[in-house]
């Protein structure tokens, strides 16, 4: 009987974790899933912003099918009644359940994420996230302020909590009553940092301390850049620290210290979101779902850090389109644990020393619009019919391909020496 | 054929940064940038985008961006105009 899917979408995260080869994060538990799955290096986004890209990822469509560019339409009207991954794993038997942030909210998902055509159950929202653009972060005049940097006492903050643990608390508690109903489940979490506000607990500084932290490597616009293919990072502009800079549109620079604030805080908010995704996976261990899990991890688009002298996505480079995208798959990927042996114990980044290598890696450039067809072929579902030329009658197809046969690590894919493999059983 | 390709896009309402180019709404829309990936190379064009026909004009290229991975991964040095780029023209249509 198919496996359960637990599909985590991590919003405005680029690869920058262990995993993917980055000294300076800790991300301990990422890349503990990391080291028992099939990790994508190249893998990119359809559009750099939210709703596109996950509209585009959600329904395998790409942007020019769902004729999503902003916010502001809801494809089934504006575009065409397409399915989506979760629909499609409803129709085939799954509970499919939305938790945080999935589709983005608003329009684009007819404001309620697309329930209940994708989804079994109201989508939850974290209660906190209301508060996220609220002035909560503490200026050095001790006064409150909507802050870019926003390091925080979570004590102080409404409610006495934060999105992404609220988030994280629901899916446990939904995989626990998942566990008790014997459900087949698709299960997506979507959590909402490294997104700005860069607001997390402020303990996680103590990970980055600002000397570590070092400017990007091409923190300047380049020459040749033609003018329409710059984003002069508005948001970013909009945060009160930032505008209290007074910096010049649209080139800016932002004062090198400032940058390397940014900087810092992004790196504080992947290892709080890494503490997030360690509890989540500790729990499906702790419900016994480890061994018959699919875990997705992805993110909906990167974020430029100073790079090209620009910040935010809102761009074609590579910075703000590369995602990190890796697939657990047991029995596939890796072998099954042995009866209640633990998969995935939380690892504490403030105290786990050592990294961990992926298990399969494929430098193969893919595409997020291939997750839906992926996925599917996975969990043992007939893969939907690849799209016409053009698709906007059609209910169910994809534009993407299934990279399930890049699980194989081909010749040109392994170091000097290895062994290819040509069967993807044996070599997991 | 073979190759593996991404392609992404991104729209935008001018030639020059203005305070909308970050987000334009789709009414605003007049260029799209396509963008195609491979394992060598990061091939640009944007090209003039109506957004009331959702149709892009690659006749109507506003401006173009190539990068070798192998020599530039940082995508800094736009070589766009010093090579010749038709071929990867037509491989993006």
């Amino acid at each position: 009987d198919g496996m359960n899917v637990l599909f985590i979408v991590v919003d405005d995260l680029r690869p920058i974790l262990g995993c993917y080869g980055d000294k300076l994060v800790k991300s301990p538990n990422i890349d503990q899933l990391a080291a028992q799955s099939m990790v994508f290096s190249n893998a990119y986004a359809q559009q750099a912003v939210c709703a596109p890209s996950r509209v585009s990822f959600l329904t395998g469509r790409r942007p020019d099918t769902t004729r999503l560019y902003d916010f502001y339409s809801y494809w089934r009207v504006h575009a065409g009644n397409y399915s989506t991954m979760p629909q499609y794993f409803k129709e085939n038997g799954y509970v499919t359940l939305s938790v945080g942030k999935v589709f983005h909210p608003g329009v684009s998902s007819n404001y309620s994420d697309d329930y209940p055509y994708s989804w079994s159950i109201p989508p939850f929202h974290p209660s906190a996230e209301k508060f996220e653009n609220d002035k909560t972060c503490r200026g050095k005049d001790g006064k409150l302020y909507a802050n870019l940097v926003c390091p925080v006492n979570v004590t102080e903050m409404p409610g006495g909590t934060l999105p992404d643990i609220q988030s994280t608390e629901e899916a446990i508690r939904l995989l626990n009553i998942m566990k008790t109903n014997r459900q087949k489940f698709f299960l997506a979490v979507g959590y909402h940092k490294p997104h700005i506000p860069l607001r997390y607990p402020q303990e996680f500084l103590k990970l980055y301390p600002l000397e570590n932290i070092t400017l990007a490597p091409d923190p300047w616009v380049p020459k040749k850049l033609p003018s329409v293919a710059y984003n002069p990072w508005m948001d970013v502009r909009q945060r009160d620290d930032v505008k209290a800079l007074n910096v010049s549109f649209p080139y800016g620079p932002l004062p090198d210290d400032f940058q390397r604030q940014i900087r810092q805080s992004y790196y504080a908010a992947v290892s709080y979101l890494d503490v997030q995704v360690g509890r989540l996976l500790n729990a499906l261990d702790n419900v016994g779902l480890s061994n018959n899990t699919i875990v997705v991890f992805t993110a909906d688009h990167g974020w430029s850090l100073g790079e090209h002298g620009e910040w935010a996505k809102y761009s074609n480079f590579d910075v703000a389109t590369r995602v990190p995208l890796m697939f657990y798959v047991p029995g596939m990927t890796t072998f099954p644990a042995s009866q209640g042996a633990r998969v995935f114990p939380y690892l504490d980044p403030f105290s786990h020393i050592g990294g961990s290598a992926p298990q399969g890696q494929s430098e193969k450039v893919v595409e997020l619009v291939s997750v839906f067809p992926t996925l599917a072929e996975l969990a043992g579902l007939q893969v939907p019919p690849a799209c016409p030329e053009t698709s906007f009658g059609v209910v169910l197809c994809t534009e993407g391909t299934s990279i399930v046969h890049y699980f194989n690590v081909s010749e040109e894919e392994t170091e000097e020496g290895k062994e290819a493999c040509d069967d993807t059983d044996r070599c997991f | 054929n073979e190759e593996a390709v991404a392609f992404s896009q991104y729209p935008r309402p001018a030639d020059t940064p203005q305070w909308n180019s970050d987000k334009p709404k789709l009414k605003d829309i007049r260029i799209m940038g396509y963008s195609m990936r491979t394992a060598d190379y990061r091939y640009t064009v944007w090209v003039q985008f109506d957004p009331n026909s959702f149709r892009a004009d690659f006749k109507d290229v506003h401006a173009g961006e190539l990068y070798m991975v192998e020599t530039d991964p940082n995508q800094d040095y736009n070589i766009y105009k010093n090579a010749s780029h038709g071929w990867l023209l037509k491989k993006i249509l």
